[in-house]
């Protein structure tokens, strides 16, 4: 075949065609092609049409996406010769998912009008604390109980006996939304504040 | 360091955010 021919002195390489790219009924076959900065080529028999994706080993590490811009079936003369000349487009935009900072402004509004001012000033260490006694003075005042720190929070989000309940599920998977949100609030309350 | 205090900021921002859902006044 043209690969065993030419890609004895050529080289070639395991490549992934992929077709109808980013659809419901993208396919990804691996095949072997021998790959030139401008082309590839494979066997004349490889389903490769334009429009498809190739996936490249790079030799600086992951993978390069190229696009089949022209496929050329060439099927005159000895079978040997037989091949598929693909030239390289310009390769399609990463899809890369939109960061989502964590930013003071998309804080909860408590936590900012608590800790607003002293983290602008700087005193992170003031900051954080007046963040979580504001959870504090909110599960007092929502729980109408006189305790306070991890006492407050073991009792206002008993899991048998919540004074608020926090699950957001029924059955098992409220129990131990529960049971996992009373320890979260208490260790805010042993650990941090 | 502002880093690390942002994120225990958040932390306390999550557990306000799972009080929201049973406060009426929230």
């Amino acid at each position: 075949s043209f690969l065993r021919t030419m890609g004895r002195s050529h080289g070639t390489k395991q490549v992934v065609i992929i077709s109808k790219p980013g659809t419901e009924d993208e396919e990804r076959r691996t095949v072997e092609a021998m790959i030139q900065s401008e082309s590839g080529f494979f066997e004349v028999t490889t389903p490769i049409y334009e429009g498809d994706h190739v996936e490249i080993p790079d030799p600086r590490g992951g993978t390069d996406v190229r696009v089949a811009s022209e496929v050329k079936v060439n099927d005159f003369g000895s079978s040997t010769l037989h091949h598929t000349q693909v030239k390289w487009g310009k390769a399609p935009a990463r899809r890369v998912a939109p960061v989502r900072r964590l930013t003071f402004e998309n804080l909860h509004p408590d936590v900012q009008k608590a800790a607003g001012d002293l983290f602008a000033d700087g005193h992170m260490g003031s900051a954080v604390s007046e963040a979580f006694k504001s959870l504090e003075v909110r599960v007092r005042r929502l729980s109408r109980l006189d305790q306070s720190g991890s006492t407050l929070m073991s009792t206002a989000f008993n899991a048998k006996s919540p004074v608020i309940d926090v699950a957001t599920e029924d059955g098992r998977s409220g129990q131990d939304e529960r049971e996992g949100f009373m320890a979260l609030f208490r260790g805010a309350m042993i650990g941090i504040r | 360091d502002p880093q690390q205090a942002l994120e225990y900021l958040a932390f306390a921002s999550l557990l306000h955010r799972r009080i929201d859902l049973t406060d009426p006044s929230a």
